[in-house]
């Protein structure tokens, strides 16, 4: 389990590191572990944005805090990527030039695993295949409406409008 | 492709019944607060087998039965269902396409089928324990995570790097 | 001391219903004590949106709660103004509609109040009566750029554009 | 009005000196993310006296010194200082216009400042004591207040209670 393990991290790792670099446009992160034991060890994270002096996650900002758990999150995915993956309102803190960042990955990553990105920002919405607006006309009760596909519709469904 | 549709009813806010057809690539839901986004990710987080309450912000497993409105009544069952393609083999079954649901009624009783034929509620679990899919890994990211994957205590982290061994 | 926090706590109580209407346009809220010692009892809070069933807080969404918090805040403001308020991304979470109600009421507040709101948020920006930008063009410092005053530049200071 | 200037130097990512003039009603401080625009919320708190290190999201009081950059070497000192007009009498003090200016070097020193008169670190703080302007109470509000105030815990709530009372 240990050497499993071992084989994890490293390429977790290594993920992290071209991941961080590629959203954050240089710089440089890495994780490392503490005490001698791995199973045991604290993980920790190294992040420094480039042009930045190395300093402690804590001092980072909310943005630069979200987006280096957006870089690790995905660093673990790659090493085994699940078939689909589910995102709710993880760009709420980031600033325009690092959305435009994050959705490119997306759009990678959107070749081999299905993403439902649940978003209120509209640059993010602009690289969806297909488009589900929820709306509560009525208080209370969830409606699913406009559908739209960039793409062909999946077989074996036609696209709705509303739903009753 | 992998998902293929989820229907839902009677879960949360879903009082009529929606059906959410998915896609290659990236499907964005977008709608106002309180609209039932969220509630759709919970939905397909529930049907995976979810058993922590607090994971879908309740208290018991009731809370997720759509509960009225100031001019609807409460309904008495809460169904979800999600069907998918099975064309890698991700899963450990001979199926090429798998729907599985999963209900629960008021008095507290659920049901649990893999393509209509009952099965118990760790079925389901099984069938995504291997994937990175089971409802605890790192295939759904919400803005809690941010949080708990940077902080001090790194047991966050080590969970996921062991659902990715 | 607990007769004036009870005073205080009716107080509370009162704007916070207030405030909760003006910002979901309707719905209902209060505050209550459980336990018998008010000293030491635990301040409950109930939210119900306009034409939803009440129920436990943590059932809202991400939105609602932020908007019930940020009622809750300016209700307790409410009883003693603080001369200035600083406000930093709280609008993050809100869509549109909600942004609208929020900056409403910081434009009310503002008449007695400084309010000092970091935001990435256009609509919130606009009601600003006075604009600043922070800017890193060199990696690691801090600059201050375009101040923009929609009303008279304060007395004893010129708009500055850019602070060496 | 209350507030008149906010001058910063080698406080966190301000190697250059900054200076803030405050207008009536509402200030909007917008930039990109890790341009400083919580840094110089936290600077406002740091001089109004916050000695909680956590609330600045730093370790030590070293941590909010600039630190250097890839080009830059650090800085040996932070200073931060804060103009406001007592028009009202709202600081129970007999000037018209207050500055109170708090430094701290590598060393660990720290000096204090009122209109130029060295003090103690507590007279900044007490200036403000019964404003609800000291530097943990409701007049500045941050995104994880947003959590904070809603939790089952009700200590932080009954906190900002008591410094409104
Ligand atoms: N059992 C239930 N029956 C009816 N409505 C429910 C039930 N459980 C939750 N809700 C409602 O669902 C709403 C929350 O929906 P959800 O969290 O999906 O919103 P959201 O679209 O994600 O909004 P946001 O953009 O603010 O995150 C709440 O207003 C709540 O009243
Ligand atoms: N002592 C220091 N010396 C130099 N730079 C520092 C120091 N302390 C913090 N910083 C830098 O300040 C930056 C954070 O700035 P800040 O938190 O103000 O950003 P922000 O504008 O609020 O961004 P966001 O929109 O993401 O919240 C970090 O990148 C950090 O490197
Ligand atoms: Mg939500
Ligand atoms: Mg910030």
């Amino acid at each position: 389990a240990s050497e499993l393990f071992q084989k994890t991290f490293r390429e977790v790792n290594e993920n992290f590191q071209k991941v961080f670099r590629t959203l954050f446009e240089g710089g440089e992160a890495a994780l490392t572990l503490s005490g001698d034991d791995p199973l045991e060890a604290e993980i920790e994270i190294l992040a420094r944005p480039r042009g930045k002096k190395p300093q402690s996650l804590s001092l980072l900002s909310g943005g630069e805090k979200a987006l280096t758990a957006i870089a690790l999150l995905f660093a673990i995915y790659l090493v085994k990527p699940s078939p689909f993956c589910i995102l709710d309102e993880v760009d709420a803190p980031l600033d325009d030039a690092n959305i435009d960042r994050f959705v490119l990955l997306l759009r990678e990553f959107s070749q081999n695993t299905q993403f439902i990105v649940v978003t209120h920002n509209k640059k993010t919405m602009e690289v969806a295949d297909c488009l589900y607006g929820v709306t509560m006309e009525e208080p209370g009760v969830s409606k699913l409406v406009s559908v739209r596909w960039n793409t062909e519709p999946p077989p074996e469904s036609e696209p709705q409008e509303e739903q009753e | 492709m992998f998902l293929k549709r989820l229907d839902i009813q009677g879960f949360k806010s879903f009082l009529q019944r929606i059906r959410v057809d998915f896609g290659p690539g990236i499907t964005s839901v977008v709608g106002p607060n309180g609209s039932g986004k969220t509630n759709i990710v919970e939905a397909i987080r529930w049907v995976l087998g979810e058993q922590n309450m607090r994971h879908l912000r309740g208290d018991t497993l009731e809370d997720v039965i759509f509960t009225g409105s100031a001019q609807r009544k409460p309904l008495g069952m809460a169904e979800v269902s999600l069907t998918m393609f099975n064309n890698r083999g991700v899963l450990p079954v001979e199926y090429t396409e798998i729907a599985i649901s999963r209900r629960t009624f008021r008095n507290g009783q659920s049901e649990y089928f893999i393509n209509r034929k009952p099965c118990r509620l760790r079925d389901l679990r099984d069938l995504f324990l291997d994937t990175g899919m089971g409802s605890h890994a790192y295939s759904l990211i919400e803005r809690g995570m941010v949080d708990n994957v940077l902080s001090d205590e790194s047991g966050h982290r080590r969970f996921l790097f062991e659902e990715a061994a």
